[in-house]
């Protein structure tokens, strides 16, 4: 059974899209076969991994309204054993077009029982709204990832993420865990970003993953050519943290 | 007639609250009378002015809903002349809430018709998406200012985001004009912030703000002190590039 990890923090910028993105490239060139499923209208995801928006199909959108199974959206990216189920702009108005849906929190769970077996983790990219494609991903989803930008807005919005899932555990999906929280854009020079970093582990303890993601320029440079840190930059800091996690991640899915 | 300007981009993390806190904060103390309305239910801009969530008894989400006037949910802040309309965690249900709500993309603007008269411009802060509570910001608004973080996604976006102000314009607001674009998180060691910039420039031309705000760590510092940064640290960076963005914006409205 694939585990399925969706990224997820209602605060925008925090490093969602750039974790899906490089945390996949790196699971999949360790060997294991990872497809990533960008549920953001924003298809942030879908262009950092070099798909052109002209070239595509197939989306999340039609899947999740039950045009399309799941296997024929599924497309190939630049990395071996990186698949991606891309995102496009009329995912936008699918908030609003379902919901007289019944079950409509339910249609992302739906589609991956048409996951092929061969898939090893299933990464969801979720847009930065507590709203109903967020709902979908934690409905279907084994554990959430909490990606946390190193500054004091973002540490708010932790009490309403957290509020967020266990409604989903106690209404829609009694499974769902923290699969970790990833400190991102850390910045070691001032002392917000050590002050948010602590407050951090005094309240999540051990669920704090060891890596930390430093501010990277080169992370941010990647998006733009259309590849992962790994393929843009394989020696530079951002793809080694991002190898590192790919690591914790791993371990831990295999002690269960 | 105040001036409603919408502060807005679905790209998350790119200043749209840093830019309604210290906006707002400067112009009040050029001697404007501002109101900044918080239309997100992060409420960001709530807790960047200070106002602690306890204290709230009436909140935006109460005024849309018509359960209350505006004008006995505005409350002061640490800054003479500028007040607030502050947002709550309930808000975050108004989505899904208000569709069966006829003209629901006009709740703000109704609200707004009960604005008290001394004030001369009003700052909606948007949350990081094109749903709802931006179509309402966007309905009730004379002109949008968009804050464009100087990173390849954010110039992404603009395309989608430019649809929808065409779209409100088409629609529900034929007024809304584009009060400007502010370039934000410039960093002028990297080859990124200049291309995008440059690119910024070209599509939006005289409409791109002379001023461009730097990253400065000040600015991620003052909201965890509940103050904008003309009060937090007047003399820094930070807080010189909003006064002089205040500047343009009040120089722009008096040339109407
Ligand atoms: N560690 C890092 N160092 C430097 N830049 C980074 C880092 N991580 C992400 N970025 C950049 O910061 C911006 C925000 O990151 P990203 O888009 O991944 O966040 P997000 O949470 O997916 O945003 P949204 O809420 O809009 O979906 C992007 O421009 C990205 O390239
Ligand atoms: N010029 C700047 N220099 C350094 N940090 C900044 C700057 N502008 C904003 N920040 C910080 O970057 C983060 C994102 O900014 P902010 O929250 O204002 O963006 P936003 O667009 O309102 O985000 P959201 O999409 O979640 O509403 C915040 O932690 C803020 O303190
Ligand atoms: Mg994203
Ligand atoms: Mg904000």
């Amino acid at each position: 059974m694939p585990r399925v990890i969706a990224i997820a923090n209602q605060k925008g910028g925090v490093g969602k899209t750039t974790t899906a993105v490089n945390l996949g490239a790196c699971m999949a060139q360790m060997g294991q076969r990872v497809l990533v499923v960008d549920i953001d209208p924003q298809a942030n995801t879908t262009s950092g991994l070099g798909v052109d928006r002209r070239s595509i199909r197939e989306s999340i959108y039609r899947v999740l309204l039950g045009q399309t199974p799941l296997r024929r959206a599924i497309i190939g990216t630049g990395v071996p054993g990186l698949d991606l189920v891309p995102s496009t702009v009329d995912l936008a108005g699918a908030e609003i077009e379902l919901v007289p849906v019944p079950r409509r929190e339910h249609l992302l769970k739906q589609a991956l029982s048409d996951l092929p077996s061969e898939y090893r983790f299933v990464l969801v990219d979720c847009p930065p709204s507590l709203g109903l494609m967020t709902v979908n991903a934690l409905s279907a989803a084994d554990s959430i990832l909490i990606p946390i930008q190193c500054e004091y807005y973002a540490l708010e919005g932790l009490t309403q993420l957290m509020n967020t899932v266990r409604l989903v555990q106690a209404r829609l999906n009694p499974g769902l865990r923290l699969e970790g929280v990833l400190l991102t854009m850390f910045d070691g020079r001032t002392n917000l970003s050590t002050q948010v970093a602590d407050e951090v582990r005094r309240y999540f303890k051990d669920k704090v993953y060891q890596t930390v993601i430093p501010r990277n320029v080169r992370l941010s440079e990647a998006p733009s050519h259309g590849k992962p840190i790994s393929l843009y930059d394989a020696q530079c800091k951002g793809a080694q943290v991002y190898w590192d996690l790919a690591k914790e991640v791993i371990a831990n899915a295999e002690k269960g």
